[in-house]
């Protein structure tokens, strides 16, 4: 079972058209392991990017460097799962 | 004895929870609802869809489908709950009870059974199909994306490593195809609606091109409308609009194959997350969710009633 922790989710605001361009650059960099959960569309709607662990100092000094300013949405992917496996399970005896 | 009364629509379920649950429901109405298998996915799991009629042949339809992407676990759960009130309403709500007295409606639940199973057992931020991309290690095809409207388009990838590989061809998937040769078959569907999540939006054709779809302005009419009825359940704030407009391009989608085929009222709904968990929408808001999400669903449902065409 693939395992989530330490992976996090950063919402991240972009300033204009150009940073928009900046984000799609960063999705498409085959050695990072991140996926849009929301996708850089326009600076009005946010984007939601999953980013794994071992990918997180390269992705968030990418964005700080570029100035694309961002939020940690899921501080750890992992504990939400198991959150949500657990509650399942309490159902099901329940 | 199994019943729907203990079943807890409050909480994620696997599989075969859900397919248990849709027998018990059928045992518990009937003269209302039917399951039918409309095919098999790509790992042979069926693909069940329900159907709510009070008789006739051949009457106007309403499709509703959940999960065509997997991790998507909000969507089948208001599925579950969506399918139980149309069973309860019938007879009691005169909304729904003028619906089925003059159309059937489909919803299938699990439009991806492999991604959804795979979900629970392996990755829980599965997406895709699980189908087999021949020369490639990496696995499945975005069944959003499969569908025979604009196929192959910038909105759309053709790497099956990216989340949104559109397949080797149009309805390549068994899973579209399986959708594909229904709604085709059946002929009198007026209206599709697939249920995705998140980011709260109700989106209409077109997803492939600018071109302002034919019935522009009465879907984004009806869109105002659902959202704003939407909203006054518990203030969850949606954008609507063309796919196109309100997020980006996207090549070979549900909806816009369906409207290119003649269903006018064609939308998908994007639920919630408002912007804490994304696809981990914690089980608690399983009931909100759908509570709200149905007046905009009823909207829809009665509008096409109304307008027959």
């Amino acid at each position: 079972e693939e395992l989530f922790v330490g992976d996090q989710v950063l919402r991240i605001t972009a300033s204009d058209e150009e940073q928009i361009t900046l984000l799609k650059v960063l999705g498409e960099q085959e050695e990072l392991q991140v996926d849009f959960w929301r996708h850089p569309t326009s600076p009005s709607h946010p984007v939601d990017l999953w980013v794994s662990f071992s990918s997180l100092q390269p992705v968030k000094t990418f964005l700080e460097s570029n100035s694309i300013s961002y939020s940690i949405m899921i501080k750890d992917v992992q504990a939400l799962l198991d959150e949500e496996k657990k509650t399942m399970t309490k159902s099901r005896r329940t | 004895e199994r019943s729907t009364s203990t079943f807890d629509f409050a909480s994620y379920h696997t599989i075969d929870e859900i397919y248990d649950w849709m027998d018990t429901l059928v045992d518990d109405h009937p003269n209302l609802v039917s399951k039918i298998q409309i095919g098999q996915s790509f790992e042979n799991r069926s693909l069940y869809v329900l159907k709510f009629s009070t008789g006739g042949s051949n009457r106007s339809a309403i499709w509703l489908d959940t999960g065509i992407h997997a991790r998507e676990w909000v969507t089948q759960a208001v599925g579950v709950w969506t399918a139980n009130k149309i069973a309860k309403e019938y007879g009691q709500d005169p909304s729904v009870t003028a619906i089925l007295d003059s159309m059937d409606i489909f919803l299938e639940i699990i439009t991806n059974p492999d991604g959804f199973a795979f979900t629970h057992s392996s990755n829980r931020l599965w997406r895709k199909t699980r189908s087999i991309n021949a020369g490639s290690h990496c696995v499945g095809v975005d069944p959003n994306r499969n569908w025979d409207a604009g196929f192959g388009g910038s909105g759309s990838s053709s790497n099956p490593c990216s989340e949104t590989y559109r397949g080797p061809y149009g309805h390549s998937e068994r899973e579209v195809k399986a959708i594909v040769d229904f709604i085709s078959d059946h002929g009198n569907v007026k209206s599709v609606i697939s249920i995705h999540s998140y980011s709260q939006m109700l989106l209409f054709p077109y997803g492939y091109k600018r071109t302002p779809a034919p019935h522009y302005q009465e879907l984004n009419e009806l869109a105002k409308k659902a959202v704003r009825d939407l909203a006054a359940v518990y203030g969850t704030k949606y954008t609507y609009g063309s796919i196109v407009d309100t997020i980006y391009v996207a090549d070979g989608t549900t909806i816009d194959w369906a409207y290119d085929n003649g269903v006018k009222y064609s939308f998908t709904f994007e639920l919630r997350d408002t912007g804490r968990y994304g696809f981990l929408l914690p089980s608690t808001q399983i009931i909100p969710t759908a509570t709200e999400t149905w007046p905009a669903l009823l909207d829809i449902m009665i509008h096409v009633l109304e307008h027959p065409y």
